[in-house]
């Protein structure tokens, strides 16, 4: 088997935290974990 | 095809290696996200911001690379990445898929990529999910016999670092990585690497929410435990937490004497302490959860286990027998 390490950022949350843009960001999508799940849409 | 997969949804996710694509071999750092079924990487096409800051594959340097031609929008919820299609080869590490399909950015419009560690994405759910139908780099690597076992498995550190946040192990288990048994539970929807969801308990008491079932959904490319929004007050109340800008904010010093949530799953009850679901930033501790508005396909209400859960749990991703298997890291 292959064995991949992986490294660990900092999340892009808190990038954008850091650069000032993340609150206004979120204001402007209705943020929603799942929608990453919708079905293809044709 | 359009695939709604909001960027917001990789704004947490921060695990992430490397592969190469083409001849000679270009380097890309990709989070292997189990919640996605494409491979794309940024092209030298791209001339979006997000693409200034990151790794870009330049197909006329690749002796090896096809055009596919098909162009995709795959919408990321607040905006979408239009990706072109080819095919070249995919390495990683000893690994070798000759021909993988895969997707060029040409436009990544989407600001969040700009600040993203990683350059791409390699998605390792099931092939009914790829935009365009295009062959997962799985599919690829078990095609050409890549793989010693049709498996592979993700060990999160407890405690992270940029050089070390855990292991992907494609074709094998390490027993090092986790104790005691392995619990399995079949998928029950070949989308996603989608779970039935038996139970869930809060300290002692089983809240009875997943009386009619429940579904979760194991991502890596998540990194939240997410809750169905109709149990979110509840929980909130039963840890005595208070929303705030920053999120669901608790005091550090109750941490020890939360309870824990436990998940059954598989037949097994899957304990999450107070120290796996409690970010400490600075002595600013918030849950790390959040919740979720929409059920799952078939109406249950769905849960996704990212990598909070995942550090707690060694997972095992059977592609032979559809199934999960959960053990304690």
């Amino acid at each position: 088997a292959v064995r991949i390490s992986l490294k660990k950022g900092l999340s892009i949350r808190d990038q954008m935290r850091a650069a000032g843009v993340l609150d206004d960001f979120l204001k402007h999508i209705k943020y929603d974990p799942v929608k990453k799940y919708q079905p293809s849409q044709g | 095809s359009v695939v709604r997969e909001p960027i917001a949804n990789h704004l947490d996710s921060s695990y992430f290696g490397e592969i190469s694509i083409g001849e000679p071999p270009q380097k890309f750092l990709v989070l292997f996200d189990t919640g996605s079924a494409n491979l794309w990487v940024p092209s030298t096409d791209c001339k979006s911001p997000a693409c200034f800051n990151h790794a870009k594959f330049q197909p006329s340097a690749s002796a090896t690379f096809t055009p596919r031609g098909q162009s995709y929008n795959v919408s990321y919820g607040s905006g979408s990445v239009t990706i072109v299609l080819g095919s070249d080869t995919l390495r990683i590490q000893s690994i070798t898929v000759r021909e993988q399909e895969l997707g060029l950015s040409q436009e990544e419009p989407t600001q969040p990529f700009y600040f993203a560690a990683f350059d791409g994405i390699l998605g390792m759910a099931f092939p009914s999910l790829a935009v365009g139908g295009t062959a997962t780099a799985l599919a690829g690597m078990l095609e050409q016999n890549q793989l010693p076992e049709p498996v592979f498995s993700f060990y999160f550190s407890r405690q992270p670092t940029y050089d070390y946040g855990g292991e992907l192990i494609l074709g094998g288990v390490d027993p090092q990585l986790f104790q005691g048994d392995i619990t399995w539970a079949p998928v029950t929807q070949k989308l996603y690497w989608q779970v039935a969801l038996e139970e869930v308990a809060i300290g002692q008491s089983v809240t009875g929410w997943c009386g009619q079932g429940c579904q979760a959904i194991v991502d890596t490319g998540t990194f939240l435990l997410t809750v169905p929004q109709e149990y979110i007050e509840s929980i909130l109340e039963a840890l005595g937490a208070q929303e705030t800008s920053y999120g669901y904010a608790v005091d550090c010093s109750d941490t020890q004497s939360m309870p824990q949530l436990t998940f059954g799953i598989g037949g097994a009850r899957l304990a999450l302490p107070p120290a796996a679901y409690v970010l400490n930033s600075n002595g600013y501790c918030t849950l790390a959860i959040e919740a979720t508005y929409l059920p799952s396909q078939d109406g249950q209400p769905l849960w996704i286990l990212g990598n909070v859960f995942l550090k707690e749990y060694y997972t095992v991703f059977d592609m032979a027998n559809n199934r999960v298997g959960f053990a304690l890291s």
